[in-house]
């Protein structure tokens, strides 16, 4: 494993280990979208089914069932708990799942490696997860006040996947791995995505000020 | 072109 990929897994987990602080701690998740944890849920569920199937390490297979674990349980706290529940914005996290949820799954179904179960939920998690974040983007659009918490979580999120694109060029040039198309591509729309949150982010932290995305 | 197998990743 190269230095990338482990600087984006561990980015990817700090990110979750942030929201969960914030859940748990502050008994808050106010600013956080729900929509998009659960399509996080999604996501992981459909991407790791061969998690029984298939061994490749200790490393992937802990850190599939600390993802799988965590983000189920971040949807649990914000659905469920009695206090967490209340601070959750209902009224603005709006986005309907289904219209990013059923095309993607059409272009897993036309867009695939090889058409086998495994194969197309594991490309219909690629796509999903690169536009996962579009409801959260659309409630910090629509938030007020941004907290830090929330702000560096949705820094590290993205940042995790930008380390992935990073990670597969070394694996291409320096390690001969085969073109990807698939995970490059829907990689890159990902990290794309973050791009106008990145400027915004980037430019509160230099002028060192509250974190607000222009409506 | 060697493994190149991207199932290995998260």
């Amino acid at each position: 494993m190269n230095a990338f990929r482990l600087a984006g897994d561990m980015t990817h987990l700090l990110s979750i280990i942030l929201l969960l602080h914030k859940i748990r701690a502050m008994k808050s998740c106010a600013g956080i979208s729900l929509r998009t944890q659960e399509l996080y849920v999604i996501v992981f569920v459909t991407r790791y089914v061969d998690l029984s199937m298939k061994y490749y390490s200790f490393y992937n297979s802990i850190m599939k069932i600390v993802f799988l674990g965590t983000s189920i349980s971040i949807v649990w706290y914000m659905r469920y708990h009695k206090v967490v529940k209340q601070t959750y914005n209902k009224d603005v996290d709006t986005f309907r799942h289904i219209f990013l949820i059923l095309p993607c799954f059409v272009l897993a179904l036309l867009i695939n490696r090889a058409f086998t179960v495994i194969e197309v939920l594991w490309t219909f998690s690629l796509y999903l997860e690169a536009v996962a974040i579009l409801p959260q983007l659309v409630l910090l659009q629509r938030s007020r006040n941004i907290d830090n918490l929330t702000g560096n979580y949705v820094f590290l999120l993205g940042a995790y996947r930008a380390f992935y694109l990073l990670n597969w060029i070394y694996r291409f040039f320096i390690e001969n791995h085969q073109v990807r198309w698939i995970p490059w591509l829907s990689g890159l729309l990902q990290t794309a995505i973050y791009a106008d949150f990145f400027y915004y982010y980037i430019k509160s932290w230099k002028n060192r000020e509250k974190l607000k995305l222009p409506a | 072109p060697s493994n190149g197998n991207v199932h290995d990743e998260l």
